[in-house]
């Protein structure tokens, strides 16, 4: 029987959201929608966290503050532009 | 609920709201009603009422941008970020802007409106099978007029509903062609062109040729948008897939999630997309218009985002059929600003005031007024004049294709959805006026025995037409010009070598010209600057005379030329008038407008009587 063929992946260019590490996008998303400050994240893993838990609890999804799939499949969904924190 | 710092919100119940521009993706129409739709959820609940208005007065302002788009909010692109909005007060605040790099829908998929056929200009629906197939796009499939049409219902072959969908073989938009097809091959700057081109143009927006040779016909029209086949994101938003394509050397004649990982649908905006990279996402579902704006004009009344996933004013956009307001939402906006008003007793209908015009008072308004300074075509291609404009679509292309997909359809356009409205009642129709005046803070512009008129106190909501012989039963049909004299009051109307006086309903007239002391040479005015005193400045093409509104004579040794005391407008005018104490010098379809006060005759503007003064699409 034939073999399935393996899927190329290619990189098409101007995607440039594929680029993103899943910090990456983390650190982004917190910053725009109002749970952290500019430069507020640092390394230390409790302020991202804080942060996540913060965003987990306004968000109803589970309080666990780590960036599991709830958190970053939440994150990647469409929605308003309006920050849900902050003025 | 969570409401806005300090419980922002407005003061006023009976708010306005302005659409300032279109996205491509769906007909103006559908806009217009998922913006109406989205505004009822909340007065549904609430004593607010939304009136739409046309102009920078609104409460909300409503409009579709991309990237960076003014207010240091950049959207990104296609998903993520769809829309914003801001909390009430005055400016930016209150209005709502559309990421139109989205999708835009009613959340099922593209909005396909479709031209005669048999369907009633019902939308396509996709997928739809023809012949077994299954199609997801318009289609020339089974035809042979290259004609693009689709199935309205799931099924083509057992249910035989079908329509044309929007494609420069039908019709074309704007231009100077009266919505002629377009005609390819044609040639343009000596090339020759077999497709819509946005070659020429700075805008962005694809035109052709109606006839075989721009260069020599300079007759062109805009190609309607393809929102079936246009991309969104990857590196060539806004163009149309090109079947087949080639991707890693195989030949694709559809959409694909080949190459991908995250399994959206694709194509090559080229013939070879291993050659040149240019590429796009396909149309999908696309997000609804109306659930989104429904959530943006919460925020613009003052909700802010909530916690309660099921809620309208949870930040995630999800699509419901259903009623999309939550009882948290309800709670929040009627801790802003109680509930509904008590429904008014049912009363018989009132019967209609005697003198109506002959249209409704906002024949302009209703006829996609509002594409503003952002959008909108701005002329021909280079190397033609490059303000040229029209007078916009005039309706239904006039000939239909002539068959169906396997045979000959019915002959169009028996079921094309057109405006209601006489083309001749719509004031954007009129290309020359014949003349146009200031009379008690109304401007009127007359044509052919009938007048609209409209006042800046008023939003510019254009009235009409009317009849000139119900308000000034003496006059003729052809007016050349038209002024009030501000301090009696009186209207002087112009036609050939005659003129007639109103001092309200009663008239002196007519008269010869020579009795204005007038010399046989002036065979006709055409325009009046009253400047103040009972002193008018009377035109007659190139030159113009003092006039004494009280003794009602010029002085003729006032005689002068125009071009020496207003230099920079034309000379061959056909009107000339005073509004909101500037002079305007018309000619053909545009104005020159001058700014007499500072004493400097100088030309400030130039621009379209149609567009600009009374801002027609």
């Amino acid at each position: 029987a034939p073999r399935p063929r393996q899927p190329t992946v290619v990189v098409f260019p101007g995607d440039l959201r594929t680029d993103l590490t899943n910090k990456q996008l983390a650190e982004e998303y917190l910053y725009r929608y109002g749970y952290t400050q500019v430069a507020e994240l640092s390394d230390d893993k409790q302020s991202l966290s804080r942060a996540l838990r913060v965003l987990q609890k306004r968000l109803s999804l589970p309080e666990t503050g780590e960036l599991d799939s709830t958190t970053l499949a939440a994150m990647r969904a469409p929605r308003c532009g309006v920050p849900d924190v902050g003025r | 609920f969570q409401t806005f710092e300090g419980d922002l919100k407005w003061h006023h119940q009976n708010l306005t709201y302005w659409i300032q521009n279109y996205s491509e993706d769906l007909p103006r129409n559908v806009i217009d009603d998922a913006f109406a739709r989205a505004f009822a959820v909340w007065s549904a609940v609430t004593p607010l009422t939304f009136t739409r208005v046309y102009g920078v007065e609104a409460d909300i302002i409503i409009q579709f941008g991309v990237r960076e788009h003014g207010d240091g909010y950049p959207f990104d692109g296609k998903d993520g970020l769809l829309a914003h909005a801001f909390p009430p007060g005055q400016g930016i605040q209150g209005d709502a802007h559309f990421d139109d790099e989205e999708l835009w829908s009613l959340g099922k998929g593209v909005v396909v409106p479709t031209f005669f056929g048999n369907a009633d200009g019902a939308p396509c629906h996709f997928p739809f099978t023809f012949e077994g197939r299954n199609y997801s796009a318009c289609t020339t499939d089974g035809r042979s007029d290259g004609q693009l049409w689709c199935s309205t219902t799931a099924d083509y072959d057992t249910d035989r509903r079908f329509g044309f969908c929007p494609s420069e073989r039908l019709y074309t938009e704007h231009g100077n062609s009266d919505g002629k097809p377009c005609v390819f091959p044609f040639t343009f700057e000596g090339r020759s062109y077999s497709a819509c081109t946005t070659d020429g143009r700075s805008d962005g927006y694809r035109w052709c040729a109606t006839t075989a040779n721009y260069d020599q016909d300079k007759l062109y029209g805009f190609c309607p948008t393809r929102v079936d086949t246009t991309v969104t994101g990857g590196n060539s938003a806004g163009e149309l897939c090109v079947f087949p394509f080639v991707f890693l050397g195989q030949e694709y004649s559809t959409c694909t999630r080949d190459g991908r990982t995250d399994g959206r649908l694709w194509c090559a905006t080229t013939s070879n997309f291993d050659s040149d990279k240019k590429w796009g996402f396909c149309p999908d579902q696309g997000y609804s218009l109306f659930l989104v704006a429904a959530h943006e004009f919460g925020h613009a009344l003052g909700l802010d985002h909530t916690s309660v996933p099921e809620a309208l004013m949870y930040p995630m956009y999800s699509y419901t059929e259903k009623p999309p307001l939550h009882e948290d939402d309800v709670k929040g906006i009627q801790h802003l600003y109680g509930g509904p008003r008590p429904k008014p007793e049912p009363r018989p209908p009132t019967t209609t005031p005697e003198t109506q015009p002959t249209a409704p008072p906002t024949v302009c308004a209703t006829v996609r007024p509002s594409e503003g300074p952002t959008a909108g075509p701005t002329g021909p291609p280079s190397p033609g004049p490059t303000n040229a404009p029209t007078a916009g679509p005039t309706g239904a292309p006039t000939a239909g294709p002539t068959d169906s997909p396997t045979r000959a359809p019915t002959a169009g356009p028996s079921v094309a959805p057109t405006e209601s409205l006489d083309p001749a009642d719509n004031v954007c129709n009129v290309d020359i006026f014949d003349a146009i005046a200031e009379i008690g803070n109304y401007l009127h512009l007359f044509k052919d025995g009938r007048y609209w008129r409209f006042s800046e106190a008023q939003g510019r909501l254009v009235q009409g037409p009317f009849l000139i012989r119900d308000k000034w039963p003496a006059l003729p049909s052809k007016l050349d010009s038209v002024f009030e004299e501000p301090q009696s009051k009186k209207i002087f109307f112009f036609s050939g070598r005659q003129v007639w006086v109103y001092t309200g309903a009663t008239v002196l007239g007519p008269r010869r010209l020579d009795k204005l002391g007038f010399g046989p040479e002036v065979a006709q005015v055409t325009g009046a600057l009253p400047r103040g005193g009972g002193k008018v400045l009377l035109f007659s093409r190139q030159n113009f005379w003092r006039f004494d509104a009280k003794s009602q004579m010029v002085d003729p040794k006032s005689a002068s030329r125009v071009d020496r005391t207003f230099p920079g407008v034309p000379t061959n005018m056909h009107d000339v008038f005073l509004y909101r104490d500037k002079a305007y010098f018309c000619q053909d379809r545009y104005y020159w407008r001058m700014n007499l006060q500072n004493g400097i005759n100088q030309v400030e503007e130039v621009n379209y009587v149609t567009y600009d003064l009374l801002q027609c699409p």
